[in-house]
């Protein structure tokens, strides 16, 4: 599983 | 996007605008830490790299500048054009005790090893603590501007909306990321203390002042 998050907030 | 995203993106905003009104129209930096400001401004920069791998909206490019831009606008007139009104002497605190931590804890627990994501996770656990430094030298001078107080005060409202709309996300979206849930719980908790002399003096028209 891919943790990696996507960065849509700033 | 919700509204308490949103909110907390505005709230983020007007925070940066006050700061910067309010060197500009007092042509005067004094009781701002310049060092925090230096901290933001790497926090906006090793965050905002994925600026040149990719896109996700119109909304989430532009603040993303906007933010990089204020900062260092922030940073140039607190250390260039009015570098003169700048209280350096009251803003002693030793950044290196933050950063250097914050950089190796961003290596040892990230979501994957890659040098964009270890940035991006250094730059949340840096956000969390950067006003420490003017947190830091209000406590020294005893005392903070009324408009230096509604700074800090958007800008501890902001991480605490992000926090609703983080319950929001996880309920409604199954949405859910470790590292910015404990960094923005410990930045909003920094911000309590604060957050109380704000409710019970400044916006009862009192200075914000601490006792000796």
């Amino acid at each position: 599983e891919d943790e990696a998050v996507a960065k849509d907030e700033l | 996007m919700n509204i308490f995203r949103l909110t907390g993106d505005l709230s983020h905003l007007a925070a940066i605008i006050i700061l910067l009104l309010k060197i500009w129209k007092t042509r005067s930096c004094a009781g701002i830490s310049g060092k925090s400001q230096i901290l933001f401004a790497l926090v906006f920069t090793t965050r905002y790299l994925d600026l040149l791998t990719s896109f996700i909206s119109l909304y989430n490019t532009s603040m993303k500048f906007i933010y990089i831009g204020c900062a260092y606008a922030t940073v140039y007139m607190i250390y260039a054009k009015f570098k003169a009104t700048y209280d350096g002497n009251h803003d002693t605190f030793r950044v290196e005790f933050l950063v250097v931590p914050i950089g190796g804890l961003a290596f040892l627990v990230n979501h994957d090893f890659s040098p964009l994501e270890i940035l991006w996770t250094f730059s949340i656990y840096l956000e969390s603590v950067a006003i420490l430094p003017q947190l830091f030298m209000i406590s020294k001078t005893g005392e903070a501007e009324t408009i230096t107080t509604h700074y800090l005060f958007f800008l501890g409202l902001y991480r605490a909306l992000y926090l609703m709309n983080w319950i929001w996300r996880f309920y409604f979206e199954g949405f859910f990321d470790m590292i910015a849930i404990v960094a923005g719980v410990v930045q909003t908790i920094l911000y309590c203390d604060f957050f109380y002399l704000y409710v019970t003096k400044v916006l009862k028209g009192k200075k914000l002042s601490l006792p000796a």
